[in-house]
């Protein structure tokens, strides 16, 4: 079967910020968007995996234009939870592959992170969804990545 | 403006690996997918945050049935990177709210996450994209966020 997606886009207006060692409790979570929605910041990627020794840390992807207020609400909430101090990178590049054929075909991941893993590019922050895997890499690789799955999706490009 | 949303679904047939502790440099997430591709493992979501300390989790979700199968795979790479020994949970319930009016609604994850945490249910996983907030919780509270979630966005549901 052939693979068909509908597109490989570039976002380079974003940054990221990661509350570090929440405790893996019910509410953390929830406390946290909450602050977030009440000063009024869009979130883009949220990106929380599995905890590690009852603490799991946050991702979170904003405009970057959001960076300084996201920062405030994050450090505020930390100090209240007796939590390290949050971690950001001002300037991040979201890649995207997305298209509804990736539903039945299982290797769209796997091309994806090799490619660019043979153009030396980092991976920070991944996420998926049934039709679309978005990766995070540092913003200096934000156009390398793209053209790199330009090139590796070509044929599957419609 | 009214939230909109098209759905919420549960997915209560799928259980979670996660690959504990890999160095964050180019290529460790290529290797791991390319090895689960080959074993003609299809998984579902992948989730990354930011490493720490050099070292990033990556979790998964894949069918059950393909649990023991991925373990294998996870359990081999691990020992030849040298990683701790992978986690699993052999039945995790996944949740989702999605529809496209969750685009330009900053709302709606803190809106899940504060219905979730009042029924004292657990985040273990956390993925968005565009139109569309997944979260993974224990298998045991599977339908019981679903009701919780039917609830809090019955005003949203067309
Ligand atoms: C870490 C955080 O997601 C926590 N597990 C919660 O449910 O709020
Ligand atoms: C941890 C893993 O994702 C690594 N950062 C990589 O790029 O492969």
């Amino acid at each position: 079967e052939k693979l068909i997606i509908d597109g490989i886009t570039l976002d380079e207006s974003q940054a990221m910020v990661t509350l570090v060692g929440l405790s893996d409790i019910p509410g953390l979570a929830a406390q946290t968007f909450d602050e977030l929605a009440e000063a009024g910041i869009v979130v883009d990627m949220i990106v929380q995996s599995i905890g590690r020794d009852n603490r799991a840390d946050i991702s979170l992807t904003i405009k970057r234009e959001d960076l300084k207020k996201t920062l405030q609400v994050a450090e505020e909430l930390a100090r209240g939870l007796n939590c390290p101090p949050p971690t950001h990178n001002s300037q991040v590049a979201k890649l995207s592959v997305f298209g509804t054929g990736i539903k039945s075909y299982s290797g769209v991941a796997s091309r994806m992170f090799k490619a660019l893993s043979a153009a030396e590019i980092n991976l920070d922050l991944i996420g998926t969804s049934e039709v679309r895997v978005n990766v995070v890499v540092d913003g200096k690789q934000g156009a390398k990545a793209l053209e790199v799955l330009k090139q590796e999706f070509a044929d599957a490009l419609v």
